[in-house]
């Protein structure tokens, strides 16, 4: 079950756009 | 409280506690949580990717958490 270099590279993507999402809403939340 | 309802804390503490590396898929999360419909799933599933809680892994079908490691 072992992941290829691409599908790591992909998690890992998906992995610091989710923390930019995660922290653009939190400094929503802190502004509003 | 962390302002999320109890099917959302639901869904997303499952795929916290999902050890492989690719995540958990929709599939297993309906498998797990027999009380909710699958298309509720699926919008919790939406709303915890767009909230940067949770994200797609290898496809659209698989996701981990932000914060399990």
């Amino acid at each position: 079950n072992q992941l290829t270099a691409e599908q790591k590279r992909k998690i890992e993507e998906n992995r610091r756009k989710a923390l930019e999402r995660r922290a653009q809403r939190l400094g929503q939340i802190a502004s509003s | 409280n962390n302002g999320l309802s109890a099917n959302q804390n639901q869904v997303l503490s499952l795929i916290r506690s999902c050890p492989y590396p690719q995540g958990i898929s929709i599939q297993e999360l309906k498998q797990r949580l027999s009380g909710i419909g699958l298309s509720v799933i699926k919008q919790v599933v939406e709303f915890l990717s767009n909230e940067g809680h949770i994200f797609s892994t290898i496809d659209e079908d698989h996701y981990k958490s932000t914060d399990n490691d």
